[in-house]
């Protein structure tokens, strides 16, 4: 197996993403490409990661094969990288990865016994869909944090907003008074979601600057689904369960 | 105030 990038920026996001849920990542790597599938300790969010080969500027795999790393030691090695700067990631027969970084840092790092489960994730319908570029919606989670650590979504016919209410006070943003920046709504259902910004925030942050645009799928009180469009990703998906009045 | 789910319930239950 040996992949390697043209730059560094994708890897960076990605590794990024994977690191705001698991401290352990299991990679799956196949003739098609690396895939990455996983769910923070409390289930709450789940990442999952399909990087097909032709995003790669070189891509060989000639039997499938897992491998696990620890996300941090791994970042760190990364971000070693410039924007530009290339890496490769092989794996020697002494169970190391192997990254070389640009053209002539070679790391070595342990990789670690995989514990990855393969469950597949059912396919479910949204009622509800918002497409947005990843700044504004990145903008719209810090204007809901300054009074709440909830993100309310709602959708009715083919309006919608984003609210957060707090012990402080609450705000609602209209996505109306600037449909400039918002791609698409639709909805079949009307719909109403809550979502915790600790889990949003630093997904959006990572992948954000990578992401051109987002689309946001929802139904009422059913988990958040977010694709982030990242040019040389085949997808990024990110689930999230909601929070419901008890 | 709104309590967390899990995904397993929506995914998997």
């Amino acid at each position: 197996f040996e992949a390697k990038t043209s730059g560094s920026d994708d890897l960076k996001a990605i590794i990024s993403a994977i690191s705001t849920l698991v401290e352990e990542a299991t990679f799956v790597a196949t003739a098609e490409g690396i895939t990455f599938r996983g769910m923070d300790p409390s289930h709450v969010a789940l990442i999952d990661i399909s990087w097909p080969n032709s995003a790669f500027e070189k891509y060989e795999c000639d039997s499938d094969i897992k491998f696990g790393v620890r996300i941090d030691e791994f970042s760190k090695l990364i971000k070693r990288a410039d924007k530009k700067d290339s890496i490769e990631i092989s794996i020697s027969e002494q169970n190391m990865l192997l990254v070389t970084v640009g053209k002539n840092k070679k790391y070595k790092m342990r990789l670690i016994e995989s514990s990855a489960t393969d469950t597949p994730l059912p396919k479910i319908p949204y009622d509800s869909k918002i497409t947005l570029s990843s700044s504004r919606f990145d903008k719209i989670l810090g204007d809901v944090q300054v009074v709440s650590d909830y993100l309310t979504i709602h959708t009715s016919d083919s309006k919608a907003d984003f609210s957060g209410k707090g012990d402080s006070g609450e705000v609602v943003i209209d996505l109306e008074k600037d449909i400039d920046e918002i791609g698409e709504i639709s909805s079949k259902e009307d719909s109403i979601g809550t979502y915790s910004l600790e889990y949003l925030n630093p997904v959006v942050k990572a992948v954000g600057t990578t992401a051109g645009q987002i689309t946001c799928e929802f139904s009422s009180a059913k988990p958040l689904r977010i694709e982030f469009k990242v040019a040389n990703i085949g997808r990024i998906h990110f689930y999230l369960a909601p929070r419901v009045e008890s | 105030k709104p309590k967390q789910t899990g995904l397993d319930e929506f995914f998997w239950n």
